[in-house]
């Protein structure tokens, strides 16, 4: 649909609008949103993240950031991570990042388009959007009412997995939005004592979804205790793996 | 609130509803939902499970169950598991499993009625709800329309998870409905070659929810490669971890 019209449209120039979804919880899509953010970032582009799951917003913790949010003159100025990334989310504008969102669909979708058109984003190459599980409120709105280019899908190797991602990848394809790639995580974890790969949650079903999407498999991230301790300590920008080089492509 | 009363209200009659929650997706609420309701089944209890993630709904498969369901007098006829479990689903309704639910709030939160009181549930000790992520529609009907008398709270190590699921059990306190008890899945990993434990996810985080919801720890569940792949087979009622003994008090 038409981008809806915020208070600091005039204001900011995105570039690009690129989701990150899956369908299922738990996956990785913050994870993956940060990794992405932080390495385009790397790269010279100037980058923003709309952490778009109202009711369970991970963003904040992940780059460390904490509200309150300063009004600017034409909208809500966004906070900015150690690396430069500008970050907007519904934890900064809790009096206690505790406090449950307790809203139902039609408040989830005016939040997102708020968070899009009354934030001042200013001069952006990438807003990356960090969609929550589901196919409802909140991913609708973001294709609705957000320019969005693409979606990038993270999922686990799981079989359960591989089947609810792809009722998002149909959900992605039947608003007409084209899929850039797909991201497998906690694909496997090498024991530090062994060196060996353990396949904790089984074989790999992501040619299920790259078929079902016709997108590239844009990397495999393995389960790493010092990822999930660098995530908890708001530190996701210092997160060194390999396999990120593929994610920018 | 006053719980809707479906076409089937005169024929169900069911003992004890408990919503199994998180807030937080991919923590297991499915998993655990399956191994509580295959426990209290095995103890000689008479168990449903209501799938109410309608957009996202994993119960299906642990139970290698698949639609479509037959209409009965007073309203639709729930499958049943290998090990009796009487199971509804948004994903028996839907022609094909890959197709999305699109849907916003108003059309979940009257799904999640429907499968309340519009399913022959029949002579019930216990009817398990599993609930989506997030505090939202999905939530909110499910603790406005039934009749739930306890929520189970389910949660991983990391401190990101901790505080997402806080949020649930804020909501749920603020619902005014008691939380039984929590569970932490995927507490670590013992490594098959060493015997060693992993803490793949950090250090535990429990004691902040146990705490907020003034709840005891049922148990902490194993990252355990056999649960997974007996996900994935559709066989949840073959799990076998110690620590199940601990989810029926
Ligand atoms: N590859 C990984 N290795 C270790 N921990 C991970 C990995 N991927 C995710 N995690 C942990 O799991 C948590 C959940 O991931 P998250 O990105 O929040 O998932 P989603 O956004 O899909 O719900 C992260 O905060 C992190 O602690
Ligand atoms: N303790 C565990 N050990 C191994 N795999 C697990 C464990 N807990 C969950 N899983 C895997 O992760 C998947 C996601 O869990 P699920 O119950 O669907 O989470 P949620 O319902 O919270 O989204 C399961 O299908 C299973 O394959």
């Amino acid at each position: 649909g038409e981008p809806k019209e915020g208070a600091a449209a005039p204001y900011n120039h995105i570039q690009n609008v690129v989701a990150v979804m899956s369908g299922k919880g738990g996956v990785g899509k913050s994870l993956v949103t940060g990794l992405l953010a932080a390495a385009l970032s790397k790269k010279g582009y100037r980058v923003g993240i709309l952490d778009a799951d109202i009711t369970g917003p991970s963003i904040p913790m992940l780059l460390g950031l904490h509200g309150p949010v300063e009004p600017g003159p034409v909208g809500l100025r966004p906070l900015q991570s150690r690396g430069g990334l500008k970050v907007m989310s519904m934890n900064f504008l809790l009096t206690n990042e505790d406090q449950p969102v307790i809203w139902r669909g039609p408040l989830i979708g005016k939040a997102i388009t708020q968070l899009w058109g009354d934030v001042m984003w200013g001069d952006l190459d990438y807003l990356l959007v960090d969609l929550p599980p589901g196919t409802s409120d909140a991913a609708l709105s973001t294709m609705q009412s957000l320019p969005v280019k693409g979606v990038v899908m993270v999922t686990t190797p799981q079989g359960l997995s591989a089947m609810i991602v792809r009722k998002a990848v149909h959900m992605t394809q039947a608003v007409g939005v084209p899929i850039l790639g797909v991201v497998e995580n906690m694909a496997y974890f090498i024991c530090p004592d062994t060196g060996k790969q353990h396949f904790i949650f089984g074989p790999s079903h992501a040619t299920e979804i790259t078929l079902a999407a016709s997108a590239p498999l844009m990397a495999q991230l393995p389960i790493d205790p010092n990822v999930a301790a660098l995530c908890d300590a708001g530190h996701v920008e210092d997160v060194k793996l390999t396999e990120i080089e593929g994610l920018i492509e």
